[in-house]
């Protein structure tokens, strides 16, 4: 947990708010289990020779479920978690769908990869990955299945953790970046863009504000945060055009969030 | 392009008029 403020300083209430609209991580985690776990039964039951009336009646998709599969529903449902997530916020309430939609289309893939790179900030295993159902992969075993591509994505990703561990990046600090990545100053043509400018501001005066409070020690924390956020997005672009490619061999579960989210960007 | 948004316009949407 992030360490307290020294006496006689406050946390900025903006701070505390933002820490309030943090999700469960448990009952998400037993959420998703339980989706993918109904998942796998339905695959199960459909591959049993004895449910041949199962089968003609789930004709209409006809997945098989490969760990590739399994990682996209996997994160489908995180994306699902995501919305929630952004629905909870004071300042997201406040602008029309049209706009909540835009910030979400343009930033959901930082999302899920900030969900995972704090997961493994918690996790603190050099090893080993920790996903969002709570099961822990063996980072050789996830790099031994996979191709050029997505290993080096996942290398990223462990540099990332590990300059972000460097300085410990607590919860509170995780929670602002969240919502320096939804609330892009730079999304174009919102109907309300001010407050999408003013919240962005907002955000960045608390975490300065915070990280000068709670570590006076390091004036230049707030700098060596932000500088994360460039190699977060490129991470996230090249995750995109991975998953773009995967759809495009036909590997994504289709008629999900994910999809719809990477057809919206694309279009 | 309306249609490819259905699902997260359905989940904004969701339980506003409550």
């Amino acid at each position: 947990s992030p360490p307290l403020a020294p006496p006689g300083l406050m946390v900025p209430a903006l701070v505390l708010e933002f820490v309030r609209c943090e999700q469960d991580e448990l009952l998400v985690q037993s959420k998703i289990s339980a989706h993918l776990a109904h998942l796998k039964q339905e695959q199960n039951s459909r591959s049993t020779p004895d449910n041949q009336e199962q089968n003609t009646r789930h004709a209409a998709k006809p997945e098989r479920l490969t760990t590739f599969g399994l990682m996209c529903h996997m994160a489908d449902q995180t994306l699902f978690s995501i919305v929630e997530w952004a629905r909870s916020c004071i300042f997201f309430k406040e602008l029309k769908v049209g706009d909540q939609m835009k910030l979400l289309h343009n930033c959901w893939s930082e999302l899920l990869v900030l969900d995972y790179i704090a997961r493994q900030l918690q996790h603190g295993k050099e090893d080993s990955v920790l996903l969002i159902t709570g099961q822990e992969v063996e980072l050789a075993s996830l790099l031994a299945q996979a191709g050029v591509t997505l290993s080096g994505m996942i290398q990223m990703g462990q540099e990332l953790v590990h300059h972000l561990q460097e300085f410990q990046l607590d919860r509170r600090e995780t929670a602002c970046l969240k919502h320096l990545i939804l609330f892009n100053p730079d999304v174009k043509l919102l109907e309300n863009q001010p407050h999408v400018e003013s919240v962005y501001e907002q955000v960045n005066e608390a975490l300065l504000e915070y990280t000068l409070c709670v570590y006076p020690q390091f004036p230049d924390r707030f700098n060596q945060i932000l500088l994360r956020l460039p190699e977060l997005r490129v991470l996230s672009a090249q995750a995109e055009d991975y998953l773009c490619y995967k759809h495009l061999s036909g590997e994504v579960p289709s008629n999900n969030l994910l999809i719809e989210m990477l057809h919206a960007k694309r279009t | 392009k309306k249609k490819d948004n259905a699902l997260l316009r359905y989940l904004l949407d969701k339980d506003d008029n409550v």
